[in-house]
């Protein structure tokens, strides 16, 4: 595989996980879904649950005159109404000491991820990364199958019925966006938000991987002398001691195609 | 002087964290917010080869060279702004999301952005009852000269107002938001556009969570310590 990141944002499937009679593992193994068939249909991702209602017109677009009353509020289907499984297929073919993550950049709330029959649990939070060390488990020369349990928020609350700004307020115990209860400007959102609402992808390294680098320059001498500090984090995947070279390299483009090294 | 290459061994199984040593430029193009000049960015690659192995990670990504500063004024209560010594007269537009449904398309942003710098502002101030915006969002704002205002996820309308109070402590689980303000500042802090991170809004996180947003994002004392020369120390690296 090549080095560097593959976002997954095609070919995704989604179903309402109490309409799914098959457990994450058989759906990752044995009985992954075909095709967008009841009760699967075409996923939005990254989006929300309510987006890829909306995509498949199973809800009314919420944002079109009153048509958000006519899609019923978490706080009287309950949490398992708006609790969806993401399913897709992938193809990674690493070589040797070549090393797979498979990374979510914001899921809201938790979820369980499954792959090729393998459970990992992604812990609670609208807004942190994760990132899954896939390696030993990819699939070698066919599909890597791909399904994700996506919970919503553990207080969804309820929305009084004059409104008002946040709802009951009950969104305010979890870590997560807080205008979903509706506010002064913004009708309730109905899934409070649920679903994979940033980018997924896989990313393929060496053994060694290059982790949240900071730049922060510092300025002398009227802005003549700048320095520019450069902090990474390195992981070294491998059983051996990995001599690494670092290059760093700063250009900028002084005209078209042709860059100041 | 912009091409640097070190040599670091690493344990196996293990994580460590390197700086290189400082990179000098004479006189860089200064990134500057929209209608103060021109929007410079640098491209920064970093590639780590493995003897034996070869080209291992890559990473990149556009950084421009600016300075911002900002203070409460005694005598307005208003917050001042300086970008590379200049003040700047600042006019901002709220932001809370681009789409109610999470459909966060570039050509979203850009357009969006673009009206922003287009209606001659130069701030987005991102509401605390929203999002921490993406980084293709900061992009943009990066790109069209738009100086951004970040808030983290409070709000006194659901964290600590109304009758009866709500929510006063917050966030249930207080680890869980630190964490999560953590990562999202690692996500982001690289965009020059980044201009300021506010607690919340109308309302100061409670005590452990605000002392710890402080901690976290303090200036790191090497940065404030220069000798008479204005060099940094000897040991800055």
């Amino acid at each position: 595989a090549e080095i560097g990141k593959t976002p997954l944002d095609s070919g995704w499937l989604a179903a309402r996980s109490t309409e799914v009679q098959f457990t994450g593992t058989q759906l990752t193994t044995t009985h992954p879904p075909t095709g967008p068939s009841s009760p699967w249909m075409e996923a939005l991702v990254p989006g929300t649950v309510l987006a890829t209602l909306v995509k498949n017109k199973v809800v009314p677009d919420p944002f079109y005159g009153l048509e958000n009353e006519a899609i019923i509020d978490i706080a009287d289907a309950g949490r398992e109404y708006y609790t969806f499984w993401f399913f897709t297929t992938f193809q990674c073919d690493l070589s040797a000491n070549q090393h797979c993550d498979l990374n979510f950049r914001g899921i809201n709330y938790s979820a369980e991820v499954h792959l090729n029959g393998h459970r990992m649990v992604l812990p609670k939070g609208m807004f942190r990364r994760h990132s899954l060390n896939v390696t030993d488990i990819l699939h070698p020369d066919r599909s890597n199958l791909l399904a994700v349990l996506v919970h919503p928020p553990d207080h969804p609350g309820k929305i009084p019925p004059q409104g008002g700004q946040g709802g009951d307020h009950e969104i305010g115990k979890d870590v997560a966006t807080q205008y979903v209860e509706g506010w002064d400007w913004m009708a309730p959102i109905r899934d409070r938000n649920t679903g994979i609402w940033d980018e997924v992808s896989i990313s393929v390294t060496g053994p060694v991987k290059v982790i949240d680098p900071h730049l922060v320059s510092s300025f002398f001498d009227n802005y003549k002398r700048v320095y520019l500090h450069t902090t990474i984090e390195l992981e070294n995947k491998s059983a051996w001691i990995a001599e690494c070279s670092l290059n760093i390299q700063v250009t900028t483009e002084v005209e078209e195609s042709i860059c100041l090294v | 002087e912009h091409l640097q290459t070190q040599h670091v061994s690493i344990p196996a199984r293990s994580r460590l964290q390197y700086t290189f040593p400082p990179l000098f430029f004479y006189k860089p193009h200064l990134w500057w917010p929209n209608g103060m000049g021109k929007q410079s960015l640098y491209n920064v690659a970093i590639i780590v080869d493995v003897k034996g192995y070869g080209e291992s990670d890559s990473w990149q990504q556009h950084f421009g060279f600016r300075k911002i500063e900002s203070h409460i004024d005694g005598a307005t209560g208003g917050r001042l702004f300086k970008v590379n010594g200049e003040p700047i007269f600042i006019r901002g537009g709220n932001w809370i999301l681009s789409d109610g449904l999470l459909r966060l398309s570039k050509k979203r942003y850009s357009t969006d952005i673009k009206f922003h710098a287009d209606m001659n502002f130069n701030m987005i101030r991102c509401w605390g009852g929203g999002l921490t915006e993406r980084p293709e969002f900061y992009y943009y704002c990066d790109y069209y000269g738009i100086l951004v205002w970040q808030e983290f996820w409070i709000t006194g309308d659901v964290d600590g107002r109304g009758d009866p109070v709500s929510n006063p402590n917050g966030p249930l689980d207080h680890d869980l938001f630190l964490f999560c303000a953590r990562d999202t500042v690692k996500l982001l802090r690289n965009h020059p556009s980044l201009a300021l991170w506010v607690g919340g809004n109308e309302q100061i996180p409670p005590g452990d969570i605000n002392a710890a947003l402080k901690d976290y994002l303090r200036l790191h004392p090497d940065f404030e310590s220069v000798d008479e020369n204005g060099k940094p120390p000897e040991d800055f690296s």
